[in-house]
């Protein structure tokens, strides 16, 4: 299964270096085995360069850049083995705008391949949503769920004054 | 296999029965902090067979079931139940449609369904094991936890990679 | 000094109470210290329970609720000693925007003890400010801060088309 | 005591000499992600005397130094200085402003200057610690860093009442 690991990882690599570019609009990522000999054990390190930017430890990367490499990682797994469905817990709450419209475009060319579930307060992500639903307590403690349109939410976003 | 729907009771915050119905495509779940939308994704990992109690957020598993507020009675059972459609070919169910149920009660016992005739947790864990969605699967990702894949050590990190093979 | 830690616990506790109720606009919270025969050394753990619900652990609390809970012990210490200034970083980023509202109005509060530099994505955190600075990188990778208004955010928000 | 201004040259993404001037009140910091505005708090964190490169996301302090561009080379030091009004009484000094400067080298050298006037970094740092500002203190929160107020543990979390007491 030496084999099997090595062809899963290049695809998921090349996946990797396709969606970085996508998502930032240039730069360059790449993963490297930390340990060719032990392909089966050994670590795996994440290479990532925005555009315009030097290559530094991804440590160094900000909050929404962090958030933007691991989802091209997500996605390059997903194109490499889509699952049936996929369910994304605030994903995007690191992410500026500009960056939520590149991340929901790129989410859009997965649905004829898995059902996503996302869970969001953003606007952007819902307004790419074919079903909505709201989760509220009217009494307190106890959840109930109601089916939404995108105007309801729009109307229920507005902050008390 | 795609999401039909789901039907919880008594699991967290949901005491009340409550059913969501999915499309194809995306469907999102929005509400103010606090209101259960987590407490959804909870429920989704753990009727697929998540056994850890710390990756749901509680310490025990007993946690998962809704505990009463200030005007209601906790209660002794927690259901989630999930319907998948075009099951054809998986595992070895010659089903078309499948209901994964499953409860915990107060004891800590818990009890397993597929198609309401009782199985075994692992009968469940199996169905999904080779679709890629399990307990810790990269297509279930829980709030908070996208900075891990970063941040994990290089060793950590190749468990997305090994599921994924 | 175990008189002068106390003596401060006991502040804060108090005041944490009253910071909790605020911000979830009632509940109840305290702080406990773990052992009381070692109160220089031992653990402080937090009880914190939002109005209409029964008490559990932390960790069982939503992602805005765990950020309203740590805020209103920040508060907490800050009533007890406040410092110069404060600096915070993204600190609504899980909170929605009715508590953005009431984390906004507390904070204001604050004021006239304290500066605060808040750094945000957030159009109601932003309004609140009487300064605002923009950071941009006219040239990738070379950092340039500009003076705004709040219009210009406004202007700048809007994600592009 | 409060802030009266920050002025950076070659820290981080700060290449070009920048300067910010601070109001009383509350200044709010917005940009793109990734357009340098945690790059701020860090310039902050560290003129005062933050000396863990990882707390500055760094795996060396050298970190801080720009390190260049596609277009541009990398600098060779990076510097910051924080300017404070109404500091009468403030450790033993006799100035009503003072300005706070620190420097790193690619070496890893560096240097500190308060009012112009070279001192150690322990000079600094003893400057703000009765102000409840410092290293770790719960008057500068780092982005991600709320949740931690939380998830630490019972005895990891005493560091920031005993800061406050
Ligand atoms: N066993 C239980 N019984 C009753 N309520 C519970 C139980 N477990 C968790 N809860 C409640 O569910 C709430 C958390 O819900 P959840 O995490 O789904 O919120 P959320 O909608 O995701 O909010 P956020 O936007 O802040 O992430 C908490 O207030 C918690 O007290
Ligand atoms: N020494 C350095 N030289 C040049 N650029 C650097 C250096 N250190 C960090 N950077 C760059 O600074 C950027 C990060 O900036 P910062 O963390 O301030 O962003 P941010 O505005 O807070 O974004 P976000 O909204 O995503 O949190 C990274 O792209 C990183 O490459
Ligand atoms: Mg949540
Ligand atoms: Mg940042």
């Amino acid at each position: 299964t030496t084999e099997m690991f090595r062809r899963t990882f290049d695809q998921i690599n090349a996946n990797f270096e396709t969606m970085f570019g996508k998502l930032f609009r240039g730069g360059a990522a790449k993963l490297v085995l930390v340990n060719e000999e032990d392909i089966l054990e050994c670590g795996i390190e994440i290479i990532a360069r925005p555009p315009g930017k030097r290559l530094q430890n991804i440590s160094l990367l900000s909050g929404g850049e962090r958030t933007l490499t691991a989802v091209a990682l997500l996605f390059a797994i997903y194109m490499c083995k889509p699952s049936p469905f996929c369910l994304l817990d605030e994903m995007d709450a690191a992410l500026d705008e500009a960056n939520i419209s590149r991340f929901v475009k790129i989410l859009e060319g997965f649905l004829k391949l898995s059902q996503f579930i996302v869970i969001t307060h953003n606007r952007q992500t819902i307004a790419a949503a074919g079903t909505l639903y709201g989760v509220t307590m009217p009494k307190k403690g106890i959840s109930k769920i109601v089916s939404m349109k995108f105007r309801d939410f729009e109307k229920q976003a507005e902050p008390a004054a | 296999m795609y999401l039909k729907s789901l039907e919880m009771i008594g699991f967290k915050s949901f005491a009340d029965r409550t059913r969501l119905e999915f499309e194809t495509g995306m469907t999102a779940i929005v509400g103010p902090n606090g209101c259960g939308k987590s407490n959804v994704s909870d429920a989704i990992r753990w009727v697929i067979g998540e056994q850890s109690a710390k990756a749901l957020r509680g310490a025990k598993m007993e946690d998962c079931i809704f505990n009463g507020t200030e005007e209601r009675k906790p209660l002794g059972m927690a259901e989630v139940s999930l319907t998948l459609g075009d099951c054809d070919g998986l595992a070895d169910m010659d089903f078309h449609e499948i209901t994964v149920t499953r409860r915990v009660f107060r004891s800590g016992e818990g009890q397993y369904f597929l198609n309401k005739a009782p199985c075994r947790l692992k009968d469940i864990q199996r169905l999904f094991m080779d679709t890629g969605i399990g307990a810790a699967s990269y297509s279930l990702m829980e709030q908070g936890r996208i900075d891990q894949v970063l941040s994990s050590r290089p060793e950590d990190r190749r468990a997305i990679f090994e599921q994924a093979s």
